[in-house]
């Protein structure tokens, strides 16, 4: 079983040691304020009060045997800087860490953190992607350059198959599923119009106005799409 | 073209104005800060300095005739909720507001702010998952309830055809992508793997050992399967 070190439980920190905890994995929790680490300890398979830039301290918990260290201290950037040389120092291998700018994030690269993440820049782009295009309802980019976008069908689609629109010859991507409403009786006799999905779209399938088409490709496919479609 | 007003100019709404402003919406960028007015107005269609809890100041805009406005105003949490009673009052439709934590957005959410947005705890949840287990890496949730997956292809797939395993039948996940290692030869003459993305995997295609297999399905259907491979 995989285990991990969260040291800092802010909202980003306590989030991950919880659903960490809950998926069965080993977590150590650390933090220096006492009360959330009472807060914590009985979720999680060991909960310690430490302050992180205490070299000893680190040392004794044989982080370096871990698969990560998620490192959760930001607005204190000087102690997570600290703190994340230290754990380089000890010989952890992983560290994932928050930061609170990019200046933050620059420093902790030099100091050879792995992942760097700034939370209100990463779910900033996702929701303007997702504003930017009002047929866009969801726009999804994977670390290794994927992307999924789930998509209102275009005038310019509607009416038209699968096999002729050609998308993953003509743009390199995929209709991966369709969501489409359907037209259903309730016991009381009511009309109804439940969303349902066709996860498995062919070549005859047709597209209908109103269908939200889950689309995947390259980013940059996605983006060359959304912009003649504009 | 759609069009959005952007208030308060942080990292969040910094970064929401800009690449709105990239994709061609016109955007309308409000921060009380006079310098942050001024580093984003030759990239927005207008950027104007005021104090967004002015309610006369706001009521000029025509902020109501936008297709949403984004609320960026995170610390300042009294100044972020009398904005969005004001921007209700003057009638705004669509408002996507940044909270600081679950308390902010319980208050916007009973003023009738429609989407509430943590980011701490958005990136916290994604980082998690993908650490839960060391075959994910990465898992992307979709508004919708849809989810997104890229495994690394657990020793029970290794061998087996699609067909073989089935999955949209016996799990409801289609695989949507294969990513596997290609040797090939460079013109120099040395050997060299290339990573290649099979993106429309037939019923015959053999799942091989380091393949990454990209899934898609709801996501209670994925965090079985991933339960179930842990
Ligand atoms: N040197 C340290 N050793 C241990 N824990 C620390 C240290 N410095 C800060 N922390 C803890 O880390 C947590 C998060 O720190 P901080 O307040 O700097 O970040 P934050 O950006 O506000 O966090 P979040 O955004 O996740 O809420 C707090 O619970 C704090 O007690
Ligand atoms: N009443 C207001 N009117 C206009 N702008 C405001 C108001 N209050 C705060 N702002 C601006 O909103 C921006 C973000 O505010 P704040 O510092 O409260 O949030 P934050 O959580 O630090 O932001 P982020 O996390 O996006 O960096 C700042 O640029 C600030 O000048």
């Amino acid at each position: 079983m995989a285990s991990y070190a969260v040291i800092g439980l802010g909202r980003f920190g306590m989030t991950v040691a919880t659903i960490l905890a809950e998926t069965g994995m080993e977590v150590l929790a650390i933090d220096k304020d006492q009360a959330l680490v009472d807060a914590i300890s009985g979720k999680v398979t060991q909960a310690i009060c430490i302050n992180s830039t205490d070299e000893e301290a680190l040392r004794n918990l044989n982080l370096d045997e871990m698969d990560a260290v998620i490192l959760g201290i930001g607005s204190n950037i000087e102690e997570s800087i600290l703190t994340a040389a230290i754990l380089k120092k000890i010989g952890v291998g992983m560290i994932h860490a928050k930061v609170e700018n990019e200046l933050h994030g620059r420093i902790l690269e030099l100091i050879g953190v792995q992942k760097i993440l700034l939370p209100e820049k990463i779910v900033g782009t996702q929701l303007a992607k997702t504003l930017s295009s009002r047929n866009i309802l969801e726009y999804t980019t994977l670390t290794t350059g994927l992307g999924v976008m789930e998509l209102l069908a275009p005038p310019e689609f509607v009416g038209k198959t699968l096999q002729e629109l050609a998308l993953p010859t003509t743009r390199k991507i995929n209709i991966i599923a369709i969501k489409y409403n359907y037209l259903t009786v309730s016991d009381e006799g009511h009309n109804l119009i439940e969303q349902r999905i066709n996860d498995m779209p062919g070549a005859n399938d047709i597209i209908n106005e109103g269908d939200i088409l889950v689309l995947m490709g390259k980013t940059k496919d996605l983006d060359n799409l959304v912009d003649d479609l504009a």
